[in-house]
């Protein structure tokens, strides 16, 4: 097993290897964490959501929720890529932690209207406007809910997606 | 709704059979 900077800077065209990812654990998180704060690191930052969604450790919900939010003005393709990977990480914690908080906040991400309150200062080249930006947003969380195995996260996407 | 379907189905699978075997 490398030490985990090592292992999040590997090339993964098909996403981060979970099984090789579950090799590490929460005494990992921490160098995670700060490889996550810095900018210049971002092309390393969706492998680090990942890895840390398979870690499954709850303390890191909050700074993933803060890594989703944060940010200002067009962010880059590789920030974009890791904000979309923090919504499935927060599903993989669910999946482990069954009473996570990444329920109650994957629940309220359904609605749009929710990432309009949340005040999200970035926008990417891709979208028109900031609806289309919303509408992935309500896309990948409905991911993550779905890969959390979590019925609360089916009776959440029954009720709040059904036509 | 076919995807809600199929999200539904997909998160049932994981709910039984565990995340690392839907995965692998």
């Amino acid at each position: 097993t490398p030490p985990i900077t090592t292992f999040v800077q590997q090339l993964f065209p098909h996403g981060v290897p979970q099984a090789q990812a579950s090799n590490y654990s929460s005494a990992d998180t921490a160098v995670l964490l700060t490889l996550l704060a810095d900018s210049k690191q971002q092309d390393l930052h969706a492998n680090i959501l990942e890895t840390l969604g398979y870690i499954g450790d709850e303390t890191t919900v909050a700074p993933i929720v803060a890594y989703i939010q944060g940010g200002r003005g067009v962010i880059s393709a590789a920030q974009f890529r890791a904000k979309s990977s923090g919504l499935l990480a927060l599903g993989y914690i669910l999946n482990r932690n069954p009473n996570s908080s990444a329920l109650l906040y994957l629940t309220d991400s359904l609605d749009h209207q929710t990432w309009q309150a949340r005040d999200i200062a970035w926008t990417t080249a891709f979208f028109p406007d900031l609806i289309s930006r919303d509408v992935q947003l309500v896309r990948q969380a409905a991911v993550g809910m779905t890969l959390s195995g979590s019925p609360q996260a089916a009776a959440a996407l029954k009720r709040k997606l059904s036509p | 709704n076919s995807m809600l379907d199929e999200m539904l189905k997909a998160n049932q699978t994981i709910n039984a059979h565990g995340l690392d075997n839907y995965q692998s």
